[in-house]
């Protein structure tokens, strides 16, 4: 199902360090 | 500004540190206000339609369109910000990433209609609202424009606006309402479900001590403030379900983190 995808742009937000 | 503590008391520290990690409002505006007007430009470029009635017939859906489309832009942008205010608070960048994304999956509406609430708060005027980008509308135009559906939210809002206005809520205790609408205990499968629970607990009580500090006058001040979050909930559950609604209809133009929030929630 499409809603079983990772949500991959706030896991992204979350980990990435550039944008702090 | 907010009241100082009387004279010998001190404010709890938690909630200065609260005010501490809160933006810079004009930060924030500047760099969304930024955003929109790129993508605004390059809507622009896009549309140069062939021939003279069909720019006519299709100025007008593009009109509405972009005012709707704007504003999921503006809601769009000011998740992103919600994100980054949470990146930089105390308590979450304790939690991994995956009670982390739990928790703003759980309650971006409502920090989404809250941020919307506080500005009216701010802005403190009735007949019109301010954007996030600095913008101000007049309320009227304003619900002329919308349907039923979104005239009734934006009614909505005004009246938790007014409640809110009534109880003259300041600065600390809306940053200590985001808190509690982020560290919401009831979101299920966290991984470190005690210590979000306690997080909870200790906004909670700071939140307590800071009313019964700063307004000792109002006893029941604290529970009046947290009487405000049912209906921010509800409005914001309501904002969702219109914002599906539109979504299936294939109105909502931007695939993003608005469209990935909403999906995460309904699955």
């Amino acid at each position: 199902k499409e809603g079983k995808k990772p949500q991959a742009l706030l896991h992204y937000l979350l980990n990435n360090d550039d944008s702090k | 500004s907010p009241p100082l503590a009387p004279p010998g008391l001190t404010l709890p520290p938690l909630v200065l540190e609260f005010v501490r990690c809160e933006q810079d409002e004009l930060q924030v505006q500047s760099k969304i206000s930024a955003h929109l007007a790129h993508l605004q430009q390059e809507q622009n470029s896009r549309s140069a339609p062939a021939n003279q009635e069909q720019n006519t017939r299709l100025a007008a859906k593009q009109e509405r369109l972009s005012t709707f489309g704007l504003m999921c832009h503006m809601a769009d942008q000011t998740l992103f910000s919600i994100v980054e205010w949470a990146r930089s608070c105390i308590f979450f960048k304790e939690l991994k990433v995956g009670d982390q994304m739990k928790l703003l999956h759980n309650c971006w509406s409502e920090l989404l209609v809250l941020d919307y609430i506080a500005r009216q708060l701010h802005h403190g005027k009735e007949d019109s609202v301010l954007l996030i980008t600095g913008q101000e509308v007049e309320l009227a135009s304003l619900l002329a424009q919308a349907g039923v559906t979104l005239s009734g939210m934006i009614q909505r809002g005004q009246e938790l606006v007014h409640r809110l206005q009534e109880l003259q809520l300041d600065r600390r205790e809306t940053a200590c309402l985001k808190y509690l609408i982020l560290f919401n205990p009831d979101v299920k499968l966290l991984e470190n479900q005690p210590y979000v629970e306690s997080v909870y607990e200790q906004v909670n009580a700071a939140l307590l001590e800071y009313t019964l500090c700063v307004y000792p006058q109002f006893p029941d001040r604290f529970s009046q403030i947290l009487l405000r979050l049912p209906e921010l909930r509800a409005l914001s559950t309501q904002a969702e379900d219109y914002l599906c609604y539109k979504h299936l209809s294939g109105e909502v133009p931007c695939n993003n983190l608005l469209i990935e929030m909403l999906h995460a929630k309904r699955t």
